[in-house]
């Protein structure tokens, strides 16, 4: 099984 | 003071059902720019990006950026009681604690609203950085639809594969394999049957077909899919609303073993 990333690694708060 | 009335108030409706399975409260931004709304799933691998225009309403008016924290079930809910063809406004007041929904009938025999409390939502809004994408598939939605469909019966992801022979969508699982080529077509007399890939570089990602899945439920929004790809970076499935904004899926890719 792949392991899956989030999304808030890619993208930062703004 | 805000009021916000869409004719076409179907658009509405079905941007609900395209998310709400998907994200269960978020904020709904109200500013001169639009009506728009930024949130992650409940295990944050997945973000939608909604944007309706101020242009697109009818009428709009929106004295001060508000914030308004809504259950899109509930919403959901309430605009589904709205018809196809009713003119739907959105109607609240400043530092209010409900929002109402009206539906109009296209005759106006019909005036419906509905209240909906609001709901205080700590969400964290994240910067999406201006992207070059290194490949984009623009192809008719109800096949994009269709594949993820299809292939979700076989795996459980898919790998997104852009050469220049086409995009490959492949999926394995315990009963064996599935490999679906779409290529460039741009000879079909309907422009929204059309397939169009601009590539820079191939580009080949892992995905959960589960939330690519979930994000095909906006395909009553537009004829047309914008799938746009690059390597280590989250895909984005768009759908055009008509010509007055969008909505955006992110989906965070799968590390390939």
């Amino acid at each position: 099984v792949n392991p899956q990333r989030q999304i808030t690694s890619f993208f930062s708060k703004s | 003071m805000l009021e916000l009335r869409l004719v076409q108030g179907s658009l509405l409706k079905k941007v609900m059902e395209s998310i709400k399975d998907l994200v269960n409260d978020a904020n709904f931004d109200c500013s001169a720019t639009g009506f728009s709304l930024q949130a992650m799933d409940s295990s944050h691998v997945a973000l939608v990006s909604l944007l309706l225009r101020s242009e697109g309403f009818e009428h709009y008016r929106c004295d001060r950026n508000l914030s308004m924290g809504m259950n899109l079930g509930n919403m959901a809910k309430m605009l589904k009681c709205a018809g196809n063809d009713d003119i739907v406004t959105i109607k609240a007041d400043d530092g209010g604690d409900c929002v109402t929904f009206m539906f109009e009938s296209p005759n106006q025999d019909k005036i419906a609203d509905f209240e909906m409390k609001l709901m205080d939502i700590d969400s964290e809004h994240l910067g999406i950085p201006e992207t070059e994408y290194e490949a984009i598939v623009r192809m008719p939605s109800s096949e994009f639809a269709r594949i993820c469909k299809d292939l979700s019966t076989i795996g459980d992801t898919v790998l997104i594969s852009v050469t220049k022979e086409g995009v490959r969508f492949s999926t394995k699982g315990d009963i064996g394999t599935a490999n679906i080529v779409c290529r460039q077509n741009t000879s079909v007399d309907k422009p929204e049957e059309a397939t169009i890939i601009e590539m820079e570089t191939p580009v080949s990602l892992t995905f959960a077909l589960r939330y690519m899945n979930s994000f095909t439920k906006a395909t009553p929004l537009a004829t047309q899919v914008t799938v746009s790809l690059s390597s280590e970076l989250p895909v984005v499935v768009e759908y055009k609303i008509g010509e007055m904004g969008y909505l955006r899926f992110y989906l965070a890719p799968k590390i390939e073993e």
